[in-house]
């Protein structure tokens, strides 16, 4: 794509296309042009492969922060999973149910979606495929209640690990993001401390909107880490480098398809090799 | 938004009359953004552009515009004209008429299947609503729930100790025969959320439709898609001809580009917009609603 020597406007543009088609933001895709740019100044020739890796170099290093390990490691952790509508919630509750009990931890799994229809059944069958108990309640009883329920027997038994399965809402809905706002409250009372973990799960296949979710799910229940869905379909998902750089929070796990085993944790080096 | 940004381009600009290439291209770049953060496909922008600047160049302001209106209004009645609007449901066939929903995992299939019921059955059609998820755990379930809460009947899929005993044409196959039998007029297959590169599943769609030959093949696609949205639709329909689009979860603040991205891509109708998750939130799409949206 690229001519030898210096890098022309043509060859920008064919970056930042390449860029944006990852659904990267228009403005982290100008960053890393401009980075690389700088990074590559002095370069006397320039090849295609030399651009590339400086690009997936400066990706690197936006995505490569630092941050505290995943809370998981106590005798009691508490999830809860959140996110809008259809973006993997409930597949992805069942897959860590997997993920930790094949780690040896005792998982529990509180059916907290209420609202849509066979929201509590889906994630029964899940529980019952994998082994993992499932606490749900009556068909539209209070979620905070069957939460509430919940941590009372999560508290009693020698449980590790409370995975909370909630609805999906849309981050515009005043009403739904109370709710969730309280399902946290009674959730954090009867815990005694806050949950360990709050997880936005976010959809690869989905645009820019996905930061919007980030932004107004953590100002409402203080997001702790990202998980994101459907990478095995044909979206890059370039919005992982916003999420990490803007927002300033991990992208702990990613989900690779149907099944319990198609999750994993994520890892900033296979992403930004498999990205360009 | 858009407009206070075009009125700075210009703010500078001497008098009116005809709108200068130089002014356009200033104008221009801003749009470019514009639609690139309402997720418009990058390429899809591209030919955008180019098609708004030929149509301004030269363009004389109307007085009643300021230059900037002048390049919104441009902007907007080609994104309108593009949107097009909806188109009525091939639903004139002898019955019964067969819709089959299709579309990528989670993008809100199962739940239009139960406002397209209701909607059709307010048209005093009479409805027959069929799961043929075979896959998805409590699918079959969630769409038997949703026809019971608006008292539309659903296909029996057998099952016997968790497991399904029909493929999804098996399924199909019978249910079309108990809709002859009790004279149902409409068919609404809800099939499970694929991926198009998932050629097994794809071929599992391309069966049925040789089958069964739906009048409608809609594609459910969530309004909030990126820019793989083009591949997405683009493929779906390559394999199957659809026949018409059905936008979900427009209630979002999404700007939705996605929908211009897959009406360009895929040059068929768009037919429905989904806007909550009661079954009575569905509506018929019209372009200029959208469009405006689109330009933020
Ligand atoms: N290909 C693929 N599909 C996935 C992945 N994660 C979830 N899905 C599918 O996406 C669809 C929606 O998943 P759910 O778990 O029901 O999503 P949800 O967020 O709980 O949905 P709501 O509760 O209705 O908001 C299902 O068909 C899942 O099988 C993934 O990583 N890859
Ligand atoms: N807010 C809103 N939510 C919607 C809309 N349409 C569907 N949903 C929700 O989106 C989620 C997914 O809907 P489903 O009908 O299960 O999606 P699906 O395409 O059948 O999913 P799969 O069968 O797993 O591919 C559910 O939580 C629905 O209630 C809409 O127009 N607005
Ligand atoms: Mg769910
Ligand atoms: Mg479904």
């Amino acid at each position: 794509i690229f001519g030898a020597g210096k890098i022309d406007a043509a060859d920008i543009e064919k970056i930042e296309e390449a860029l944006v088609l990852s659904d990267i933001s228009y403005k982290t895709a100008e960053e890393l042009i401009e980075s690389v740019k700088k990074r590559l100044a002095k370069n006397k020739d320039l090849t295609a492969d030399i651009i590339k890796q400086a690009l997936k170099d400066e990706v690197g290093d936006k995505i490569s922060v630092k941050f505290p390990e995943i809370k998981d490691g106590n005798d009691k952790n508490i999830f809860i999973i959140v996110g809008v509508n259809g973006v993997g919630k409930t597949t992805t509750v069942g897959k860590l149910g997997k993920y930790y009990a094949d780690r040896g931890k005792k998982v529990i799994i509180a059916a907290c979606d209420t609202f849509r229809a066979a929201g509590k059944e889906q994630i029964e069958v899940w529980g019952q495929r994998t082994g993992i108990e499932v606490v749900s309640g009556k068909e539209n009883q209070d979620p905070a209640s069957v939460a509430h329920d919940a941590v009372q027997k999560f508290k009693e038994k020698d449980y590790n690990i409370l995975l909370i399965d909630t609805a999906g809402r849309l981050h515009n809905k005043k009403h739904l993001m109370e709710e969730l706002a309280k399902i946290k409250r009674v959730i954090s009372k009867s815990y005694g401390s806050e949950p360990d973990e709050i997880f936005i799960v976010i959809d690869a296949g989905l645009g820019q909107n996905s930061l919007v979710q980030v932004e107004q799910f953590k100002e409402i229940v203080n997001i702790t880490g990202v998980i994101v869905t459907k990478l095995d379909g044909s979206a890059k998902g370039g919005i992982i480098i916003d999420i990490i750089s803007r927002m300033n929070l991990p992208v702990r796990f990613i989900g690779t398809g149907e099944s319990p085993e198609d999750i994993s944790e994520f890892s900033p080096e296979i992403f930004k090799d498999n990205l360009l | 938004g858009l407009s206070s940004k075009l009125e700075k381009v210009f703010k500078n600009l001497k008098g009116y009359g005809k709108l200068s290439e130089k002014n356009i291209e200033d104008s221009l770049k801003e749009v470019r953004l514009s639609l690139l953060e309402a997720d418009v496909n990058y390429l899809i922008v591209k030919e955008f552009i180019e098609s708004v600047k030929n149509k301004a160049v030269g363009e004389k302001v109307a007085d009643s515009l300021t230059p900037a209106q002048q390049i919104i209004k441009i902007i907007r009645d080609e994104l309108v004209e593009l949107l097009g609007n909806n188109e009525p449901l091939n639903i004139k066939a002898k019955p019964p008429v067969i819709i089959m929903l299709i579309g990528l995992q989670g993008s809100g299939k199962t739940t239009t299947a139960g406002k397209l019921a209701l909607y059709l059955h307010r048209m005093k059609r009479s409805v027959y609503l069929v799961p043929a998820d075979v896959y998805r755990p409590a699918a079959i379930l969630q769409l038997k729930k949703i026809g019971a809460s608006i008292n539309i009947p659903v296909y029996e899929t057998p099952e016997e100790n968790g497991k399904i005993l029909q493929k999804p044409d098996e399924i199909v196959n019978s249910a079309i025969e108990i809709a002859e039998k009790h004279a149902y007029d409409t068919i609404i297959i809800d099939t499970a959320g694929r991926l198009e590169i998932d050629e097994p599943l794809m071929d599992e769609l391309k069966l049925l439709k040789n089958k069964f030959n739906p009048n409608e093949i809609l594609f459910v696609a969530d309004s909030m898609l990126g820019q793989s949205a083009v591949t997405v639709a683009k493929t779906f329909n390559e394999a199957l001809d659809i026949s018409g689009v059905i936008l979900t979860k427009v209630d979002g603040d999404a700007r939705g580009g996605a929908a211009l991205s897959i009406k360009k891509t895929v040059a068929k109708p768009i037919k429905f917009i989904g806007v909550g998750e009661k079954l009575s939130d569905f509506e018929v799409f019209y372009g200029d609603r959208i469009a405006d949206r689109i330009l933020g």
